[in-house]
């Protein structure tokens, strides 16, 4: 409990960092393989070099992810946590320092691919960004609930995989309505592209009062 | 690091418990919707109603993979951890307890959806059967190394989707081979049947001394 509450405040601390500058930090959390980057690889390229995106990485090991990010065109900062489980304030107000972001970006915080951990650790993020894809089955809400439960958006992911897998939209639905009745649910494809202005419109709303 | 080596200490009171009874256990684990329930269905369900198969089902949250265990001719015990991301060694000295499998049985013991933090929780099982699945991406081993390298066999896990994603699968068995070059790896579909006469005789195998 001393941990949470010291991350807590240290969090807070995050908090007033960003909007002192006028920034805006959103903390993407999913299971492994759901489409983090994929997704931030897409947002960036509409973005089309306005440099308006910056991320900060979270994995166990490489910086494979934070390689993707900038090939995509946006800066990013890589964090390796070894056999830790989620990213915390302390590693982000680190990598915030070394980002040192324009005023107006988006700081896109790309956290560990883990649907337990991360949901009790508070970035200093202004958003909540819980992202799910169709192929890991439609009751993960009802079975992870604490991530959807603190979610401010929820993204299902990799809907151009729907008919060749069952999975039952209107139940997934239901599902997130039993834990989190007040989130919108956005369903995209990161690699088709399905929903993504949707998506990048959430952001821009996300980050307007900032600048 | 004491709460790691309490749970060593009882995990090594777990195995001794086990082989006295002529039992053995396997720890299976994975992201969030890999399929681990899927596959202990399948398995159950080879099994033929002969009893030789007990289920310790653990999640956050809900009986719903217990109950699909059981719908497929398995006793089930179910653990919910709530906020807590793994099992641990007392949770399933506990559940041995309530479980009372008969000597000969295999219990399968399917953990948290979390490919970080079980990897560190030793249960007491004579085997971990780490499960991945095509549509997470084949660089996983690398970036959650952890668990790959603990792991006493891979299952690649809905190679039905093959044609649809973009997985390379000679690309994934080279990124398991780096974390570890020991591990065999099974191609498998848990919904299809492919590979699952394999999985049965190695799990057979896996039982066949303690009987
Ligand atoms: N079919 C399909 N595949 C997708 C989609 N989005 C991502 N993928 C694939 O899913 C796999 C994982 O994508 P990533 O973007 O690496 O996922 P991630 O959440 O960042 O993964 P980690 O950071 O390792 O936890 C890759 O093989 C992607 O090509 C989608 O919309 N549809
Ligand atoms: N296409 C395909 N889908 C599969 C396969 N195996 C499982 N699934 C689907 O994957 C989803 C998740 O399967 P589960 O068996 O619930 O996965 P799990 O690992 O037990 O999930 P949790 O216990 O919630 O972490 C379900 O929609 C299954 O139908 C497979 O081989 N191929
Ligand atoms: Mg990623
Ligand atoms: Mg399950």
């Amino acid at each position: 409990q001393d941990v949470l509450r010291r991350n807590d405040h240290l969090a807070q601390h995050n908090r007033e960092w960003l909007s002192r500058r006028g920034l805006v930090a959103v903390n993407f959390v999913s299971s492994p393989g759901s489409g983090k980057t994929s997704l931030l690889e897409n947002v960036i390229r509409r973005d089309e070099g306005r440099g308006r995106i910056a991320v900060i990485q979270g994995d166990q090991a490489t910086d494979r992810d934070a390689e993707r990010v900038r090939a995509a065109g946006a800066r990013a900062v890589q964090l390796n946590t070894g056999t830790g489980c989620h990213l915390d304030a302390q590693m982000v107000a680190r990598a915030l320092e070394e980002l040192a972001p324009e005023p107006g970006t988006l700081v896109a915080i790309e956290n560990i691919g883990n649907l337990v951990c991360p949901a009790l650790f508070d970035l200093g993020e202004q958003a909540r960004l819980a992202l799910m894809s169709v192929p890991e089955g439609a009751d993960k809400p009802l079975k992870y609930p604490y991530m959807f439960r603190g979610a401010s958006l929820v993204v299902l992911n990799k809907i151009d995989l729907l008919p060749h897998v069952e999975f039952d939209v209107g139940f997934f639905r239901d599902c997130l309505r039993q834990v989190n009745p007040d989130v919108s649910c956005l369903e995209v494809s990161a690699t088709r592209g399905d929903g993504l202005s949707e998506l990048m419109e959430w952001l821009a709303a996300l980050c307007a009062p900032a600048s």
